[in-house]
């Protein structure tokens, strides 16, 4: 069985059998992939499966990755209305020679989206870091801002297209430095609400999740549709 | 003329056979988030020259059968898939990715002679 597993698994495009310690939550974009595609072979509806209709691009392998980064804590805030500052790191590695890339969405979650508890308007900034972290260093050397806009209350999740960054992250991994996120308090004046500002940032730094959606295209499985005799 | 052809029962006759691959059976459950298994199927049976012509089969499929019922020493023509149909499978590997692939072929939906 151990060689027949090692031809299944090389069959699958994995090295060994995966051993995770915990299972990650299902996103509700895969399961509904997941669930939409099982439907169909059910109903025996046959379908393109190089192509992700839900997300309008095409490809064969979705991944999701976690954030491997880490919140920082500086003396000095960057700004004095900073609430939080964090460095998100991506693992491409899982991605293969062969696989194209078509689609990459980082995902903020802010938390709920509820109208009860509400904080102050926030601003987001995100820049590409272009140099590795120094430890003890507070805060990386933010280069190019990607992406700067502000955040009424109540948040969600907010998506960024990032697949420029993620190819050339890709094709060039030593370049793979993350992204530093700042998030700012915006001083709200006239809504006559005084909020705590710490509040909000302790219960945004507790509710903060970052991941990478990316769909890669495998030409070798995703031949044109041939004609079945 | 009609070449008589030993009557071969239906049940060994190229069909069809149920396979369900349960992932827990592989000790794969504990990477493979879904589906639990899948219902892979296989074929298997006999091939002989009045099958050819009805089953969906290949035309060397029936000109072997042919030149089998006329020289035994001919193999029979062989029972395959004709019809498969993907699998998508959502899985974890050791990077905490959640991994949501597409893989053609995985399910025996019909058999034939070829």
């Amino acid at each position: 069985v151990q060689f027949q597993e090692y031809v299944f698994l090389q069959f699958l495009d994995l090295d060994k059998a995966p051993s995770p310690q915990k299972f990650q939550p299902v996103p509700y974009i895969l399961k509904k992939i997941f669930q939409d595609r099982e439907a169909a072979a059910t109903t025996g509806v046959s379908q393109d499966l190089c192509y992700v209709k839900e997300l309008g691009v095409r490809g064969n392998v979705l991944r999701f990755l976690p954030d491997q980064g880490f919140f920082l804590y500086p003396k000095k805030p960057f700004q004095a209305s900073s609430c939080l500052q964090k460095l998100l790191y991506f693992n491409l590695s899982a991605i293969k020679e062969r696989e194209q890339l078509t689609l990459a969405q980082l995902g903020l979650d802010l938390g709920p989206s509820s109208y009860y508890n509400l904080g102050p308007e926030l601003e987001l900034a995100l820049f590409l870091v272009q140099e590795p972290h120094v430890w003890g260093q507070f805060t990386p050397k933010p280069g190019k801002i990607f992406a700067l806009q502000s955040v009424p209350w109540p948040q969600g999740a907010l998506r960024f297209n990032l697949l420029d960054v993620a190819k050339d992250w890709n094709d060039n991994p030593q370049k793979n430095f993350g992204l530093f996120l700042e998030i700012l308090v915006k001083e709200d004046r006239d809504s006559g609400v005084n909020f705590q500002p710490e509040d909000a940032c302790t219960r945004l730094r507790r509710s903060l999740h970052a991941s990478l959606l990316v769909v890669t295209l495998n030409s070798d499985q995703c031949h044109p549709s041939r004609k079945r005799r | 003329a009609a070449i008589p052809v030993p009557k071969a029962s239906c049940k060994n006759l190229c069909h069809r056979h149920q396979l369900f691959i349960n992932f827990r059976d592989l000790g794969w459950h504990k990477w493979i988030i879904a589906p639990k298994g899948f219902m892979a199927n296989y074929c298997h049976g006999d091939c002989p020259f009045s099958l050819t012509v009805s089953l969906n089969s290949s035309n060397y499929a029936f000109m072997q059968a042919l030149m089998q019922a006329v020289d035994p020493e001919t193999p029979q023509a062989v029972c395959i898939p004709s019809k498969l149909s993907p699998i998508s499978m959502l899985y974890q590997d050791n990077n905490d990715n959640v991994i949501l692939r597409h893989y053609e072929d995985m399910v025996v939906d019909e058999c034939g002679c070829g």
